[in-house]
């Protein structure tokens, strides 16, 4: 039998170094570590493979430096959409919901649809109710919002264009250029 | 973008993907995250894939599945069919974003083709690695 494994990934994108201070990318690896390190107990604990994945994406989302759930980066009118996706590889199933609001954790929503439908995806306002249904709160769209990702909206908007996850630098140290 | 993927000690994989999507985008705009087989696949007979970047090129390419298909009908390596997704179709097709993945074999893999990439991952019992690239 192969070793037990976690990998994370908290996005992708124009991530530079050279942008980030000491202090601000302390702040990812004692995120990603904290989140990698607690997958990595449930495996030890003999936890199954999709409540670990379950677990590491649900404390990514709430993270707000990263995009998904709290951190969320913002649509073109200025509010959150969130989709998410869980398989489990053992029996080929899969729950997955998109274009969602009100939900804190998109994740633990992808996970009741996996376990508790008929169906592979929900979207929108069904989704939405699909989860409340099912026990899951709704939030106000604002507890996903961050000045960081607001700041990028505004980038964007000026450029004409849309961004990935990591192509803005964080507010802090914008102020650096010369 | 976030995303998981794990193997257990039953030798079952799993993948998770959840994300805001990209800034600016339409309302209404979904992207591969959601799309199975696109930014999410797990599968136990070949690997467990969460993909993060630009969604809209791997919904066209199926990104996911199409690292399972690789090494499931070409007997692939997962080193070598995530290269072939990431590093020659992705771009080929105008994308930019990376994967994690893991084969059920336990082997990791952590391609991207973008400027960087936040990663980890961590074997059980043994000193994680994380890394901002």
């Amino acid at each position: 039998m192969s070793k037990a494994v976690i990998a994370i990934h908290g996005g992708a994108g124009a991530i530079s170094r050279g942008q980030l201070s000491p202090e601000r990318e302390q702040q990812y690896v004692a995120a990603l570590s904290a989140i990698v390190e607690k997958g990595q107990q449930m495996l030890e604990a003999d936890a199954s493979a999709l409540d670990v994945v379950t677990e590491a994406v649900r404390l990514l989302e709430e993270c707000p430096l990263f995009n998904a759930g709290i951190g969320s980066v913002f649509t073109a009118d200025e509010r959150h959409e969130m989709d998410a996706c869980i398989m489990d590889g053992n029996l080929l199933q899969a729950g997955a919901v998109a274009g969602v609001r009100h939900l804190r954790n998109p994740v633990l929503a992808a996970r009741l649809v996996l376990e508790r439908s008929a169906h592979v995806l929900l979207i929108g306002d069904g989704a939405e109710q699909f989860a409340v249904s099912q026990g899951m709160a709704q939030v106000e769209n604002s507890l996903f919002s961050t000045p960081e990702r607001h700041e990028q909206l505004l980038q964007a908007r000026e450029a004409g264009d849309t961004r990935l996850d990591h192509d803005a630098p964080p507010l802090d140290e914008r102020s650096k250029m010369g | 973008t976030v995303g998981a993927v794990a193997l257990d000690s039953m030798g079952n994989l799993a993948a998770a993907t959840s994300t805001g999507g990209m800034t600016n985008k339409l309302p209404g705009r979904v992207g591969d995250t959601p799309i199975v087989g696109a930014g999410c696949y797990a599968n136990n007979a070949s690997v467990a894939v969460s993909c993060t970047g630009t969604g809209e090129v791997f919904m066209r390419m199926l990104a996911a599945y199409d690292i399972s298909a690789l090494m499931e009908y070409a007997g692939l390596s997962l080193q070598d069919a995530c290269e072939r997704v990431i590093l020659e179709k992705l771009p080929a097709l105008g994308g930019s974003g990376g994967l994690i993945a893991i084969d059920r074999e336990g082997n990791v893999a952590l391609p991207f083709n973008s400027e960087g990439m936040y990663r980890a991952f961590a074997f059980a019992g043994d000193a994680p690695n994380v890394g901002i690239y």
